[in-house]
C-alpha cells in the first residue's frame, strides 16, 4: 500500500536548512496497525504529512497502491486526500466559525453528499466518539478533548481506507482514550490500515508494530507480538 | 492563597445553558503542588481560566491572596495575570506571526523589561526547555511538543509565584516531558505554587495533591503520600 524508498525532508527558516527526515524507507501493507514513536521534533507529523500527501518530500520516493505519488495529477490527488485518508492532526485544524456538526460534516460536502444524508452521518460519526450533546457549539466552545474527538469524527466520517491519526488522544483521559481506540480498532477489523502518532506506550501497544523515529531516521521498526 | 466557595460557571450556547463547573470549594496554600484530573469535558480548563483570572464564575467567590478577585479594578487583574500567574494554555495560544524568542518575551515586553534583558531571558528560558536551536522558528515552523515547550518557556520568564499549566506534557514523549516535570519541581522548590492539569497518572503522582472533577464537581480531593 505505502512505500517509502529514502524519503528526505527538509525544511528551510530563512537561510537555514532542517533536515527533518534524513532517508526514510518503509512498507506498510494494507490492514496494517502501525504505531509511530519517538522525541519530539524527531520528524513524526512530517512524515505523517508526507504520507497522507500534505506535503511533498525532498528526496526520495514515495509508491501508494502502485502509484508514484510525485506522478499523479491536482485533481489525483485531492481526490485521494478527501476520499482515501482519513486524517487527525495534532493541532486539530477545525473551521473555528463552523459548529462540531458542520466540521464533521465536511469532507461529505467535498464528496458531493446531499445534506439529508451528511447530516444524518455526521450526528452519527459525533455520537461514536461521545459527542452527541454538543453537535452545535463551536469548536471554542468545546474542551480540548472534544475538540480532539470532532477532528476524529471529522476524519473517519467518509469511511476511509487510510487513517492516519498524529496523537489521537494526547488531549484525552484514559478512558475517553479507551473509547476512541476501540473505535480505531473496530476500523482495523473491517480491513482498514491505521497509523498512529503517539507518545505514550500503552497506546502504542494496540497497534502490530511500532516503528521508533530518532533525529529525522529511523531507530527502530518491529512487529510486536 | 487561593480560596474558592461554591463556584458555578455556567456557559451559554445559543439557548441551551452548559453547567461546566456546578460548585467548586477548594483551598490552595501557597507552596502547594497540585494536580486536576478527570475526565474529558468535566471542568478542569474551565476551572484553571478561573483561577488564572482569565474568565469570571457565574456564581461564587474566589479570594486570590486574601483580596476578592471580583473586586478588584482591571488593571489590578491585568497586573496580577501578567506578574504573579505563569498560564501554560491547553492550546498553546502562541502568536502565529511572532517568532519562539518573541513569543517567549512577550510578558518581559509587558512587564516593561529593556530589550537586551528580554532577549537574553528569553534566551534562557528557551534553552530551559531544549529549544536553544529553535529561537527563530515560528510556531508553523515547530512541532507540536516544540509549540508546547515554547508556551511553557513564555509561562516561565516572569518568575511568576502561581504556575497554572494546563496539559503540559500532553505533546511530549516520556523523556521529554521528565525534563519539563523537573523543570517545575524546581519552581515549586523555589517556594512557588504549581497547579497542573494531566490525564497522565504518572505526571499527576509527581504532585502532593490529586484533586478529581467529575461533570463540573469535585469527586475527590487527596493528599498523595
Ligand atoms: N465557551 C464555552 N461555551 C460553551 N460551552 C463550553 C465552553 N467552554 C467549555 N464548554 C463546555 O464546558 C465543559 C467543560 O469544559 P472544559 O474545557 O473545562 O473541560 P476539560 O475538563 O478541560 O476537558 P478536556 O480534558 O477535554 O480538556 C465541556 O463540556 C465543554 O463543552
Ligand atoms: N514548517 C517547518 N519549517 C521549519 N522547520 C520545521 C517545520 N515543521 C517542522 N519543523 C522542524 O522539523 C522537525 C520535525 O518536526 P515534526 O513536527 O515532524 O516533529 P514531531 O516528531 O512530530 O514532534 P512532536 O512530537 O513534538 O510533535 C522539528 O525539529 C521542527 O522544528
Ligand atoms: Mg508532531
Ligand atoms: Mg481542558
Amino acid at each position: 500500500l505505502i512505500e517509502l524508498r529514502d524519503i528526505e525532508k527538509i525544511y528551510k527558516v530563512g537561510t537555514i536548512e532542517v533536515p527533518a527526515l534524513r532517508g526514510i524507507t518503509m512498507l506498510v501493507r494494507p490492514n496494517e496497525y502501525l504505531a509511530i514513536m519517538g522525541p519530539s521534533g524527531s520528524g513524526k507529523s512530517t512524515l505523517m504529512n508526507l504520507i497522507g500527501c500534505l506535503d511533498t518530500p525532498t528526496k526520495g520516493t514515495y509508491t501508494l497502491a502502485g502509484e508514484d505519488v510525485s506522478r499523479l495529477s491536482d485533481n489525483r490527488l485531492a481526490e485521494i486526500r478527501n476520499r482515501r485518508i482519513g486524517f487527525v492532526f495534532q493541532t486539530f485544524n477545525l473551521l473555528p466559525r463552523a459548529n462540531a456538526l458542520h466540521n464533521v460534516e465536511l469532507p461529505l460536502v467535498y464528496a458531493g453528499k446531499p445534506i439529508g444524508i451528511r447530516r444524518q452521518k455526521a450526528r452519527e460519526a459525533l455520537a461514536a466518539v461521545g459527542l452527541a450533546d454538543r453537535t452545535h457549539h463551536r469548536p471554542n466552545e468545546l474542551s480540548g478533548g472534544q475538540r480532539q474527538r470532532v477532528a476524529i469524527a471529522r476524519a473517519l466520517i467518509n469511511n476511509p481506507s487510510l487513517i492516519l491519526a498524529d496523537e489521537p488522544t494526547g488531549n484525552l483521559d484514559s478512558v475517553t482514550g479507551e473509547e476512541i481506540m476501540a473505535v480505531l480498532d473496530e476500523i482495523h477489523r473491517q480491513g482498514n490500515t491505521i497509523i498512529l502518532v503517539t507518545h505514550e506506550e500503552y497506546i502504542a501497544r494496540k497497534a502490530k508494530r511500532i516503528v521508533r523515529l530518532l533525529d529525522g531516521l529511523i531507530e527502530k521498526d518491529d512487529y510486536v507480538s
